[in-house]
């Protein structure tokens, strides 16, 4: 554990909370996308199959809270919120993601066991998961404050996993490529994003696109 | 040593 991994899943752990704060007291999930909400459900469980056979105290809870808070936000979406939940601006074709990420999972594991292929499905598919939700910000040419809020900290949470990583490597010469090549893609994915976001959303103005 | 494979982040 180092300052730049424990502030990477601080911010994780905001997101979900600034999520389920925006929708509960709002009584709404407009603006948020339900594809991408239902890759993180299914990223987490594809990754977090580890929970049957390993326990970490941190590690194991922060899996449990992924896992519990993304199938309660679907929950939300589909049962008390589903009527502020519009299908016709969620459009992103993820079946290009899971298809491109079932791909790569196949050909380049680190090992060829289910879980280990599964576990790269997750990293992969975690990389791209944000699109649906930053086409659909695109779409509509704006978005909420707290909406922009909650991408950006999820944004924030992988951007901080690569500091972490030179660290590691550095200090124990932890390397995993995998993580790290996705975790970039992941970051840069979020770039365009992080600009607006500095200079607009930071400055107290409204997230819209140039 | 390579410790890829060991997965000890989230």
């Amino acid at each position: 554990m180092n300052i730049f991994r424990l502030a990477g899943d601080l911010f994780h752990l905001i997101s979900i909370f600034i999520l389920i704060h925006k929708m509960t007291t709002s009584k709404s999930c407009s603006g948020i996308s339900f594809k991408s909400q239902a890759l993180y459900l299914l990223v987490y469980v594809t990754r977090y199959l580890d929970l049957f056979w390993t326990f970490a105290l941190y590690n194991s809870t922060m899996k449990i809270i992924f896992i519990g808070s993304s199938a309660y936000v679907l929950h939300l979406m589909t049962g008390p919120f589903k009527p502020t939940h519009d299908p016709n601006i969620d459009t992103f074709k993820v079946r290009y993601l899971i298809g491109g990420a079932a791909i790569l999972a196949l050909l380049f594991p680190y090992k060829w066991t289910p879980a280990e292929v599964l576990w790269t499905f997750s990293i992969w598919l975690e990389s791209v998961a944000i699109l649906p939700q930053l086409f659909m910000v695109q779409r509509t040419g704006a978005a909420e404050t707290i909406t922009t809020h909650y991408i950006f900290a999820l944004g924030a949470y992988r951007a901080l996993y690569i500091p972490n990583w030179i660290y590691r490597y550095l200090t124990s010469t932890f390397w995993d490529p995998l993580s790290i090549i996705a975790g970039v893609i992941q970051t840069v994915l979020y770039s365009d994003f992080f600009y607006i976001y500095y200079t607009k959303v930071l400055q107290g103005r409204k997230f819209e696109l140039p | 040593a390579a410790e890829s494979t060991k997965h000890d982040e989230l």
